[in-house]
């Protein structure tokens, strides 16, 4: 599987 | 960070503060949602576990311990502190807000981006977010009348929800940006259930007159 993206929102 | 996605943290952020000044200034709380505070807690102490772990910036883990904080401190305000419980619309606020936690649950291990621990929490907190707000437009509905404040609280909240919306639009233009689709969807969800509130408020606004809901 793909690491899961950078969450940089709130 | 663009100009829509800070607007939107700035709505949300003043939203808090408006909501803190109505309990602080008055002693009260009446009109206000204790299961849509507790659902908020809930869905920041889920999305945030990255906390101290993944850093992004200064003024991402400053909002992020702001908005665990303060919605901390309401919830416990709102139970505990003696003047503002005796002011809390207990019978008024019956939604069965259990439901809404065990179904977003249920769809976070189904629907995620990957089957992790902190994935899962992320989908569930993104999914609480968006009915998050149920229990206090259903509150406000029975009680018909809007108080100053609470009305100007859920605005700003539905005015956060919007900016995000915006900046969802403008990341996917300028930077091809669209990864994040269960947050998009539930985005979209959640500013959706704002738009009855909306109408009415412009309405109150427009004719200078106090916010109400028909019943």
């Amino acid at each position: 599987t793909e690491p899961s993206a950078v969450k940089d929102e709130l | 960070m663009n100009i829509f996605r800070f607007a939107g943290d700035m709505t949300h952020l003043i939203s808090v503060l408006v909501l803190l000044l109505k309990i602080y200034a008055t002693k009260s709380c009446s009109g206000i949602s204790l299961k849509t505070q507790e659902l908020y807690a809930l869905v920041f102490l889920s999305r945030y576990l990255d906390l101290f772990t993944n850093y992004i910036s200064l003024y991402n883990t400053l909002m992020k311990l702001v908005f665990i904080g303060s919605s901390l401190a309401i919830v416990w305000c709102m139970r505990m502190h003696h003047a503002v419980k005796r002011s809390y619309d207990k019978e008024v606020d019956t939604f069965r807000h259990y439901y809404l936690v065990l179904a977003c649950f249920v769809l976070a291990t189904l629907v995620n981006e990957q089957f992790t621990l902190r994935e899962v929490c992320w989908a569930f907190s993104i999914y609480l977010e968006a009915v998050a707000i149920l229990p206090q437009l259903v509150l406000l509905q029975r009680s018909g009348n809007v108080d100053n404040l609470t009305g100007q609280y859920v605005f700003f909240l539905g005015a956060y929800r919007a900016f995000y919306i915006l900046n969802w639009i403008y990341r996917y233009f300028t930077e091809q940006y669209f990864t994040r689709w269960i947050a998009c969807i539930a985005g979209i969800v959640q500013t959706a259930l704002y738009a009855d509130f909306f109408y009415y408020y412009f309405i109150s606004w427009k004719n200078n007159a106090k916010l109400q809901l028909p019943a």
